[in-house]
Formats: C-alpha cells, sequence, structure tokens
C-alpha cells in the first residue's frame, strides 16, 4: 500500500488541513 | 476597576469585567486585557460598533473580506455564542478561551464536535462530512474521484461510527478523537500563550497588577 494514499487518511484529518480552520490569522499582523 | 469597565461597557455592548471572564476562562485578567486590545481593532476595522460582524471576522482571519468559506462560516457562528449575528467580547474571549494550550480537553473535543455539527443536529451525518470534505477540496485545488471520498468516508465511519447508524455521535466522537489525538490540533493556538507580548500596550489600560 502507498502509504500517502488518500485513502489511508481519514476525512477529518483531510477536513483539518484547511487553513479556514487555524484562527492564527487573528495573532499575526 | 469602575472607570475602565463602564468607558468600556458604554463604547463595547456586551463588554464584560475583565476579572469575570478571567474567572470563567483559561485566561488571567491580563491576557483578558490584552484580548481586549486585539478585539477593539477587529471590532472597529469595517463598522466602528464595538461588535465583530462576520466580515471583520474575516477581514482579521484572512486577510480578505471576501472570502466565503463552509469552515469560516461555521466558526463564526459558533463564536457567536448569543446567536446575534455579531460577536460580543465576551463570546469572543469565552470562544477563543477553548483554543487556549491550557483549555480543558473536553471542552475542545465539544468544540470540534459542533464545529463539524453543521446542522446542529446532534449528530455529525455523513452527508455533513461529505460537504466538509468537497470545500476543503474547492479550497486547496486538491482533485478527488467521488469514489475516492466515498471510500474515504466508507473508512471514517466504519472507524468513527460504531454502532454504525450512519451518523456520528458525541460519544463515538469522543473515542474516535481519543484514538486520533491529531484531530484536535486545530484546537489549540499557541499563539495564546503570547497574547500579553503581541498586544503590550494593554497595560496602559490595565486595572489590575498581577
Amino acid at each position: 500500500k502507498n502509504p500517502d494514499s488518500p485513502t489511508l487518511i481519514n476525512a477529518f484529518q483531510l477536513i483539518g488541513m484547511s487553513s479556514c480552520l487555524d484562527l492564527s490569522g487573528f495573532f499575526e499582523k | 476597576m469602575g472607570c475602565f469597565h463602564s468607558t468600556a461597557s458604554k463604547q463595547f455592548p456586551g463588554h464584560e469585567d475583565p476579572v469575570i471572564l478571567a474567572s470563567q476562562t483559561a485566561f488571567s485578567v491580563s491576557e483578558v486585557e490584552a484580548l481586549f486590545e486585539l478585539y477593539k481593532s477587529i471590532s472597529s476595522s469595517v463598522i466602528d460598533d464595538g461588535l465583530i460582524n462576520k466580515e471583520e471576522f474575516q477581514l482579521a482571519l484572512f486577510k480578505n473580506r471576501k472570502k466565503e468559506n463552509l469552515f469560516a462560516n461555521r466558526i463564526f457562528e459558533l463564536f457567536d455564542v448569543k446567536k446575534k449575528g455579531v460577536i460580543d467580547f465576551g463570546d469572543f474571549v469565552k470562544s477563543l478561551s477553548v483554543f487556549h494550550p491550557n483549555a480543558p480537553h473536553e471542552d475542545k473535543i465539544d468544540f470540534s464536535f459542533k464545529l463539524y455539527d453543521l446542522d446542529g443536529t446532534g449528530f455529525i451525518e455523513r452527508q455533513e462530512v461529505k460537504q466538509m470534505l468537497i470545500a476543503l477540496l474547492c479550497e486547496s485545488g486538491m482533485k478527488l474521484a467521488d469514489e475516492t471520498v466515498e471510500i474515504i468516508l466508507d473508512k471514517t465511519f466504519l472507524e468513527a461510527d460504531v454502532n454504525q447508524d450512519g451518523k456520528i455521535d458525541k460519544s463515538e466522537w469522543q473515542n474516535f478523537v481519543r484514538q486520533n489525538p491529531s484531530l484536535l490540533k486545530i484546537m489549540t493556538l499557541p499563539y495564546l500563550r503570547d497574547i500579553t507580548t503581541t498586544f503590550p500596550s494593554f497595560v496602559f489600560h490595565s486595572e489590575v497588577d498581577e
């Protein structure tokens, strides 16, 4: 199996990659 | 305590006493005061009304007020604790507190569950997860065949949906997150440890010695 295959990743791990879930923008001037 | 708090209360609807907010959150009083400096700047960026609307929220996060995004909308909805369409200072501090490195693990699990339970039914349904996956793929430019998306959903629900009723309830989510702790990484903002140094001007308005 290819360890990078997306089918080995669960859906929430993928969703967590969204930059829109990263709130650090509040603190970056 | 009076002067700072009463002036802030007039200018900022929903402003709550920093001492009380500190007692209800993972922040110290100084950190709440430093967050007020950030809050003042965000809440005056488009309309200077002492409240954060969605446009100001997105502008602060992405430096771009036009970005329409499923996740950004959902986070705004969760920060809007009183469901008024705007975020007041109390909402802002209490919501950000969940992202503090010292916040209780259970609070982070609860917030992440609400985040992914898009329609607020008390369950994370397969259709919601698919919707979020598609949003992520659009945002990232990643292309996956619908068949692959379904395989990812099958695998995820096989692991997370223990009673196999097609939706993830709170207790299933708690177990799933325990088995996959990296899922909570988005729920911690290391920046929150340093807010008093990021916004040092709070000392000019501070009412407490800490």
